[in-house]
């Protein structure tokens, strides 16, 4: 069974799903750039 | 753990944030990782700064209150790092 359940909340505030994904791409980006 | 030229209060509530996140951000440890990087990279000034000091403040007290927001406030501290980079691009003026 997934064990997301308890440590998932973060994904559920709309506003930290979208900082998540600006960092990660944000990572990335200066990851193929360097 | 270096801290650069940070002032050492600085330099502790920095890492007072990082510990506290780096336990709420297990699955993106890079996250943390880039987070140092803005940081080596900001401005020694700025580092030492009260602003600094405040905006540091502020993330921590908001994250201790809402972990679900954990990737806002380290994306707002990265934010404010790289606007006062030492190695900020000089606007080009024609």
């Amino acid at each position: 069974a997934p064990a997301e359940d308890d440590d998932g909340d973060d994904d559920d505030d709309p506003e930290n799903r979208i900082a998540k994904k600006m960092l990660l791409e944000e990572i990335k980006a200066n990851l193929s750039s360097d | 753990r270096k801290a650069g030229s940070m002032s050492t209060d600085n330099a502790k509530l920095f890492e007072e944030f990082v510990d506290y996140c780096t336990s709420l951000t297990q699955e993106h440890p890079e996250v943390i990782t880039f987070l140092r990087g803005r940081l080596s990279k900001a401005s020694p000034t700025f580092l030492s700064s009260v602003e600094f000091h405040n905006i540091l403040s502020r993330c921590l007290t908001r994250v201790q209150k809402k972990r679900t927001k954990v990737y806002v406030y380290i994306n707002e501290l990265c934010t404010v790092l790289k606007a006062n980079s030492s190695k900020r691009k000089i606007n080009l003026s024609p």
